[in-house]
């Protein structure tokens, strides 16, 4: 495949990538409230 | 004779003109092919680039199915606890009226509990034997009735707890706040008998009986019946009636057990707790119920596409 092809895929995968580290984030942030609270 | 020599009828006049040419020739083949090479590195390097991050792509993928499945697995546990706590409160609010010998049911406790504790006091040995026959008992009517019955004989726990002989207030500090409602002198016991509510009564369904031990006048014999539906005052100190439903729980503080004992339902308790704090927060995150559901639902496309 061409560079720029290669290029846009590693955008969408790296955007998709971001979005997923976020929702992983935001579980062990709610989990550490959930933990303090309850300490 | 070479006429041409003569005349010099060179074919090719200019023969040391093109070997530069030659060379310029070379020098553009290298150039594209350096670019071509330039190219196929950096396309290499985006495809390395890219296995890269794919990977770590379905890695996070999988951790978050798998936050997923807890989720859900926690979401199901706690419909089943609320499916379950609603049927508690419905009994423990209807009057036992039925068999009016047994003493202890006017002072509005279930049937079976409290033959279970005036013959706690003959001794140890032959309350954990009553205790066992208890259980067995409870089993046997919940394969009869299993949502109502199982549901009540998981909520009886005995707690002996050491205190001064000259303290006749038959208190137990528990983490919880209680209300007394009634005293009674058992036959088997000089000491009297105390009966408490909790405070957050009738919302709450707990009670307790407080009695010192007959064997150990230094021991006082606590008997909790219920689930709190509630955080105690000062939730660190424990919550000695067990939030964990499990089935009856009787520990055996006499021997020096008994801080063994508190921790490890106090653990439990702390246990629950978190998971139902933890699933109602997640299902109240409606954001994040979506992202996580469109990206599992966006792997799956792609592996449908694969």
């Amino acid at each position: 495949p061409p560079t720029s092809a290669l290029v846009e895929e590693l955008n969408r995968v790296s955007a998709e990538n971001k979005k997923l580290s976020e929702m992983l984030t935001l579980m062990c942030d709610n989990y550490n409230v959930l933990r303090k609270q309850l300490v | 004779m070479d006429c041409s020599s003569f005349l010099d009828l060179n074919t090719n006049p200019f023969p040391e003109k093109l070997l530069p040419k030659e060379e310029v020739s070379v020098s553009v083949s290298t150039q594209l092919k350096r670019k071509w090479l330039e190219q196929d590195e950096s396309a290499s390097e985006l495809r390395e680039e890219l296995n890269r991050v794919n990977s770590e792509n379905k890695l996070l993928t999988e951790k978050l199915a798998t936050v997923y499945q807890n989720y859900y697995a926690l979401h199901h546990h706690l419909e089943k606890l609320q499916s379950r706590r609603s049927p508690e409160i419905d009994q423990t609010e209807q009057p036992i009226k039925k068999r009016k010998q047994d003493p202890d049911e006017l002072l509005g406790f279930p049937i079976g509990l409290s033959s279970g504790i005036t013959e706690n006091s003959s001794s140890n040995e032959d309350h954990h034997h009553h205790q066992q026959q208890h259980e067995q008992k409870n089993q046997l009517l919940s394969c009869k009735r299993p949502v109502t019955d199982s549901f009540n004989k998981a909520k009886v726990s005995t707690v002996y707890v050491p205190t001064d002989t000259s303290d006749t207030s038959l208190t137990v500090k528990d983490g919880f706040q209680w209300r007394k409602y009634g005293q009674k002198v058992t036959r088997d016991n000089p000491s009297p008998r105390a009966y408490f509510r909790c405070s957050f009564a009738p919302s709450c369904p707990v009670k307790k009986k407080v009695q010192r031990s007959a064997e150990d006048p230094s021991l006082l014999v606590a008997t909790y019946e219920g689930t709190h539906n509630h955080l105690g005052p000062n939730a660190s100190e424990g919550d000695v009636t067990s939030q964990n439903g499990s089935n009856t729980v009787t520990l055996d503080l006499v021997h020096g057990n008994h801080r063994l004992g508190l921790e490890k339902n106090e653990r439990n308790s702390m246990q629950e707790v978190l998971v139902q704090q933890m699933a109602s927060s997640l299902t109240k995150d409606s954001k994040f119920t979506a992202a996580l559901a469109a990206a599992i639902s966006g792997r799956l496309m792609e592996q449908s596409r694969t």
